[in-house]
């Protein structure tokens, strides 16, 4: 079972297609293991990016460095997979 | 002990057995409405099923709606289930739902990646893809809305089988897409395509793997407003609409630009709620809200289709 703990989801926004096109090459990097769940489509658009724990350092970095604005949108995944897991639950019993 | 349809509860997320237990339910409580039709299999052998609406006739022109291309998208699957059986529950009842289905037939298939679903359950909570294997990869799966024969291969979807959009070796390679391809072209009468993804808040049209605008843009266009005003009217969810390519992105590949290019004017692609703080993770809460607001722009566009025949 593949599990998403210290996994985050950013809501990242591009300013500007330079900013864009270097969301677009993140998806490319498979040593990252991103996960756009909101690909970038324009300007001003939001995009979602499911970033591994591991990964989280170095494409933060990329995002500030370059001066594209993101908020953390899901902190901790794995805690609302676990949520999820218990609301299917009680149904069933 | 005779099931019943009326136990199973639409405001929570379900495995796939349990939405296949629920649909043998719902064709025992309509039997002259509802009947299950297999398709085809997936890749790892599950069987691809199809809840056909019918009143009679021959053939008649139709209505393709599907769910959970995407498996993580699991609001898109729960809301299949509550609208098959909106469609069961209304026929005779809301006067539009009677004279779509007095005329046409509408066939839906609320889990049309199972092996993904399975997995989702399973394994990993956020896969996307099919699960076929990839000669000469590690990586495992086809993103099944980049499989399609429709700019298949070109710029919005990915040559590399560990991306989330892949399109895969060859139009059609998946099961999952060949089963529709086949399905829609033998029976050839299909009217309208709906194909229904989540998230985001739109309610798409075709080209996605061009910016030229289709030739049926202006109509396609003028439905979305209506669709969209339709569904943000009861809860006031705000949706945009628009062609595939100039309101998100390129996308190659893609369903409903395949069955637009099919000659099926009336293919829509939805992208469903969230608001932005839960992705896939949606609460089993927002289930029925989503489900009611999406049927209330189902209904336009079939209502749509059954007015405008072509």
């Amino acid at each position: 079972e593949q599990l998403f703990v210290g996994d985050q989801v950013l809501r990242i926004t591009a300013s500007n297609e330079e900013q864009i096109a270097l969301l677009r090459a993140l998806d490319e990097q498979t040593e990252l293991q991103v996960d756009f769940w909101r690909h970038p489509a324009s300007p001003g658009h939001p995009a979602d990016l499911r970033v591994p724990f591991p990964s989280l350092q170095a494409v933060k970095t990329l995002l500030e460095s370059n001066g594209i604005s993101y908020s953390i949108m899901i902190q901790d995944l794995q805690k609302l997979v676990d949520e999820e897991k218990k609301a299917m639950a009680k149904p069933s019993k | 002990t005779k099931r019943s349809g009326s136990t199973f509860n639409f405001a929570s997320y379900h495995t796939i057995d349990e939405i296949y237990d629920w649909m043998d339910t719902l064709v025992a409580d309509h039997p002259d409405l509802v009947s299950k039709l297999q398709i085809g299999q997936s890749y790892e052998n599950r069987s691809l099923y199809v809840l056909k609406f019918s009143t009679g006739g021959s053939n008649r022109s139709a209505i393709w709606l599907d769910t959970g291309i995407h498996s993580r998208e699991w609001i898109t699957q729960a809301t299949g289930a509550w609208t098959a059986n909106k469609i069961a529950e209304e026929y005779g009842q809301d006067p539009s739902v009677t004279a779509v289905l007095d005329s046409m037939d509408i066939f839906l298939e609320i889990i049309a990646n199972p092996d993904g679903f399975a997995y989702t359950h399973s394994s990993n909570r956020m896969w996307r893809k099919t699960r076929s294997r990839n000669s000469g990869s590690l990586c495992v799966g086809v993103d099944p809305n980049r499989n399609w024969n429709a700019g298949f291969g070109v710029a919005g979807a990915s040559r590399n089988p560990c991306s989330e959009t892949y399109h895969g070796p060859y139009a059609n390679s998946e099961p999952e897409v060949k089963a529709i391809v086949d399905f829609v072209n033998n029976h050839g009468n299909i009217k309208a395509f709906i194909s229904i993804h989540s998230y985001s808040q739109l309610l798409l049209y075709p080209y996605g793997y061009t910016r030229t605008p289709a030739p049926d843009q202006r109509e396609l266009h003028e439905i979305s407003k209506k669709a969209v005003a339709a569904l943000s009217s009861l809860y006031g969810t705000s949706y945009q609409y628009g062609s595939i390519y100039t309101t998100i992105y390129q996308a190659s590949g893609s369903s409903v630009d395949w069955s637009y290019n099919q000659g099926i004017k009336y293919s829509f692609t939805f992208e469903l709620r969230d608001t932005g703080r839960y992705g896939f993770l949606l609460p089993a809460s927002q289930i029925i809200p989503t489900a009611q607001e999406t049927w209330l722009a189902l209904k336009v566009i079939m209502q749509h289709t059954l007015n405008h025949p072509y």
